[in-house]
C-alpha cells in the first residue's frame, strides 16, 4: 500500500 | 483598470473547462507579467498554476497588480455562453468587485455582454523551487489521455518508470494488472505523436490516477505534455499554451510504505 503525499510537505508557503 | 482582449477566446473556454474539476474557485492575478492563477485542489494534493503572458491578449491592459476572486463554475457557466470562434474581452475596474466579459463574433454583427460577481478569496500562495529533475518525458497529450483512462480501469494508482528505454505505465488492482511502455520515437509522421526522454537518472514513482485523469483534461489546448520527475518530489505535468502560456500541474506522490 502507498500512503498519498500533500504538497504542504514539499512546497512553502509564501 | 484591467483589460484583456483574447482573439482566440476558445483558449480561454479550455483552459477554465480543464481546471474547474480540480479546484473550484481561485484568485487569477492580473499583473504585467500577464493572468495567473495558482490554486491547490481541496485535499492539498494537486496544484495547478496557469498563465497567459500578456502577448497572449491584444490589446492588454493592467494598470496595477490585482487579483480576480472568481468561481470556476460560474466562469465556467458564462463562458459556455461564448462560441468557440469567438473573441472575448475581460475587464474589471480596480478596486475589482465584478469582472465583465464581452463576446464578440468573428462576422462583427453579435455583441453578448456578461458581468460576474467575483469574491474575496483568501488563497494560500506556495513557493515552488526550480527544481532539476531527473527523467523529462515529452509525449503526445492525447496518448497521455488514454493511458490514464485505460489503466484507471484497475486500480487508483499509477507507477511510471522512466529509463532511457522508454516510460513504462503500470497499475496493479483487484482485477489483475497492465501496463503500457512508450519507446523513444522520434521518427514519426507528426511531431505530436513522438515520445522523448532526457534522463539524469532512471526514476519509479507512483501516484494518484484520479488526479492525472484531471490534469488530462487539458489535452484540448495542446497536442504536447511533458511530464517532469525525480525522487521524492512532486510530478509536474505541463501543457504550453502556443509560445504565450502555461498551464503546470504539480501533483504529490504516493509513498509506499
Amino acid at each position: 500500500t502507498a500512503t498519498q503525499g500533500r504538497l504542504d510537505s514539499f512546497f512553502k508557503s509564501t | 483598470m484591467f483589460e484583456a482582449r483574447l482573439s482566440q477566446g476558445a483558449v480561454l473556454k479550455k483552459l477554465i473547462e480543464s481546471i474547474r474539476d480540480l479546484v473550484s474557485e481561485g484568485n487569477f492575478d492580473c499583473s504585467e507579467n500577464g493572468l495567473s492563477l495558482q490554486a491547490m485542489d481541496s485535499s492539498h494534493v494537486a496544484l495547478v498554476a496557469m498563465l497567459l503572458r500578456p502577448d497572449a491578449f491584444d490589446p492588454y491592459r493592467c494598470d496595477r497588480s490585482m487579483p480576480l476572486g472568481i468561481s470556476l463554475k460560474s466562469l465556467s457557466s458564462i463562458l459556455r455562453c461564448a462560441s468557440n470562434d469567438d473573441v472575448i474581452t475581460l475587464r474589471a475596474e480596480d478596486p475589482a468587485d465584478q469582472l465583465s466579459l464581452v463576446f464578440e463574433n468573428p462576422q462583427n454583427d453579435k455583441v453578448s455582454e456578461y458581468v460576474l460577481n467575483l469574491m474575496d478569496i483568501d488563497s494560500e500562495h506556495l513557493g515552488i523551487p526550480e527544481t532539476v529533475y531527473d527523467a523529462v518525458v515529452h509525449m503526445s497529450s492525447s496518448e497521455f489521455q488514454r493511458i490514464c483512462r485505460d489503466l484507471q480501469q484497475l486500480s487508483d494508482s499509477v507507477s511510471i518508470d522512466v529509463s532511457k528505454e522508454g516510460v513504462r505505465f503500470s497499475a496493479a488492482g483487484e482485477v489483475g494488472s497492465g501496463s503500457i511502455a512508450l519507446r523513444q520515437n522520434t521518427n514519426v509522421d507528426s511531431g505530436d505523436e513522438a515520445t522523448v526522454i532526457e534522463l539524469q537518472q532512471q526514476v519509479n514513482l507512483t501516484f494518484s490516477i484520479k488526479y492525472l485523469s484531471m490534469f488530462a483534461k487539458t489535452t484540448p489546448l495542446c497536442g504536447r505534455v511533458t511530464l517532469c520527475m525525480s525522487s521524492d518530489v512532486p510530478l509536474l505535468v505541463e501543457y504550453k499554451i502556443d509560445e504565450v502560456g502555461y498551464v503546470r500541474y504539480y501533483l504529490a506522490p504516493k509513498i509506499e510504505e
